[in-house]
């Protein structure tokens, strides 16, 4: 089973069209590292990407020097996975 | 569960627990549930649709999809609840009486099987189908960019290891070459609602090309109706308007596809976003994300039934 211990969800916020077009450029530049969950659309509107942890510094890195803000939507997607088969076995039991 | 009432509608489900539901359901509703069997996955499994229907022959048709992308868990788990729902209002509500009194309603709830499966079994993160792809170690393709609509045009990758990769041709892929030659052969379905997750939106076609189609207007304002409707249950904000507009361009989708084929109300939702979980949003969730959607779903399937064409 595919684990994703480490991958992180970054929800980015592009404010302008030049910080669209950088993202843009991010998505190209890692397309088969990069799994975006929610995909650019216009400014403003959020996009979440997930990051697996061996990229994780170079995405940031990359954010950061643009001055493109972002945020932590996901900080270990394998905590949540675990919790969800965790509910998952759980409901099962009574039945 | 020995029934459909016992069923957990409150929690995520394996594909064959999916599979004995809909069994369950049709034992329990002979003469109103049937289920039909499209084709097969390219895994062999079957491609089930849940027909209800109150009787005639080849009636005026709603066809719902959900889950054609394997890791949106949240819209097969909708799909489930919204099965139960059509039997239970069924003769209760007089709206959805009204609707099968004329229409019939296909509902397919797990439309891309095999990558459903996989996402408990592999990879919880599988969106694709599972067709190995020739030339390429990377496996499967977007069953939402395979359609023959603006198929091969920007707005969908020809790269196998992308997560939007095309396929080699339109219908390339099982899953969606049965639902093709299901509404080619019906020839009767006036309503097709594809169901994704998420970021809260209602859109209609088009998504691969900028010009309107020539029912924007209508269908712009059913959307607006639609999405009022389900905000009003738990203030859940939606977007809406062509796909191309609302979200970005996307080429060979299942909306896009229906509607060049004369089906007027092509819709396709993005469900509900938390901004906290994505694709994993939490089993609490499903029973009030269902409801809200019902009530859209509702004004579209009533907007059908009051404005036959």
């Amino acid at each position: 089973k595919v684990t994703f211990e480490g991958h992180k969800v970054l929800r980015i916020v592009p404010k302008d069209e030049v910080q669209l077009s950088l993202i843009k450029d991010l998505e190209e530049m890692m397309e088969f590292e990069l799994d975006f969950w929610r995909g650019l659309t216009t400014v403003s509107n959020p996009v979440d990407v997930r990051v697996p942890s061996h990229v994780l510094n170079s995405v940031k890195d990359y954010l950061e020097t643009q001055n493109i803000e972002y945020s932590t939507m996901i900080e270990d997607l394998q905590i949540l996975l675990d919790m969800e088969q965790k509910v998952m076995a759980g409901a099962r039991v009574p039945q | 569960p020995q029934n459909t009432d016992s069923f957990d509608f409150a929690n995520y489900h394996t594909l064959e627990e999916i599979y004995s539901f809909q069994d369950l359901l049709v034992a329990e509703n002979p003469n109103f549930v049937s289920k039909i069997v499209i084709g097969q996955s390219y895994e062999g499994r079957p491609l089930n649709v849940l027909k209800f229907s109150t009787g005639g022959t080849n009636r005026p048709a709603i066809w719902i999809d959900t889950g054609i992308h394997s890791r949106e868990w949240v819209t097969q788990a909708s799909g489930l609840w919204f099965a139960k729902k059509i039997v239970t209002d069924y003769g209760t509500d007089p709206t959805l009486t009204a609707i099968l009194s004329q229409l019939d309603i296909f509902l397919e709830i797990a439309t891309n099987p095999d990558g459903y499966a996989f996402t408990h079994s592999s990879n919880r993160m599988w969106r694709k189908t599972r067709k190995p792809n020739p030339g390429s170690s990377c496996v499967g393709v977007d069953p939402n960019r395979n359609w023959d609509a603006g198929f091969g045009e920007p707005g969908a990758s020809s790269s196998p290891c992308s997560e939007t990769y095309r396929g080699p041709s339109a219908n390339s892929e099982s899953e969606v070459k049965s639902i093709v030659d299901f509404v080619k052969s019906h020839a009767n379905i006036k309503a097709f609602i594809s169901i994704h997750s998420y970021s809260q939106m209602l859109m209609y076609p088009y998504g691969y090309k900028t010009t309107p189609t020539n029912d924007a207007a209508e269908l712009h304002k059913v959307a607006q109706k639609a999405v009022s409707d389900l905000t009003s249950l738990y203030g859940t904000k939606y977007t809406y308007g062509s796909i191309i507009d609302t979200i970005y361009q996307a080429s060979g989708g299942s909306i896009d596809w229906t509607y060049n084929q004369g089906i007027k109300y092509s819709y396709t939702f993005e469900l509900r976003d938390t901004g906290q979980y994505g694709f994993l949003l939490p089993a609490t969730q499903i029973i009030p994300t269902a409801q809200e959607t019902w009530l859209a779903l509702m004004t579209i399937m009533d907007h059908t039934l009051k404005n036959p064409y």
